[in-house]
């Protein structure tokens, strides 16, 4: 049931990220969000490592959205 | 939070990732 409301959240945030509509998620772009959130560099970098699956330097939306539904559902999980 | 450090360090830090995305998003569609 939570699917759809974890799929809208993951393509609203990927947005954030991707502000230009590239289609992906840069590293920096992740680094621009320093601005934005109360996060460092650092932190930025290594959400992007963690997130960036294949490890080939791009975010894609399906490597976003499987990071974020690991975070959603143990949030969610009772 | 310590302990979140000692054990999942990645999944610590998209918590805090989407956290913070999730407090900056509310108020503005």
């Amino acid at each position: 049931p939570g699917q759809l409301a974890m799929l809208k959240k993951a393509q609203e945030f990927f947005q954030t990220c991707d502000a230009e509509g590239k289609g992906f998620i840069a590293r920096s772009d992740m680094r621009r969000l320093h601005q934005e959130l109360p996060l460092s560099l650092e932190d930025l970098e290594d959400v992007f490592d963690a997130l960036d699956a294949d490890g080939n330097g791009f975010l894609t939306p399906e490597e976003f959205t499987t990071g974020f539904s690991r975070f959603f559902f143990s949030q969610n999980t009772s | 939070d310590p302990n979140m450090k000692a054990g999942a360090t990645s999944e610590g830090v998209l918590a805090n990732f989407f956290n913070s995305l999730l407090s900056k998003k509310t108020g503005s569609p």
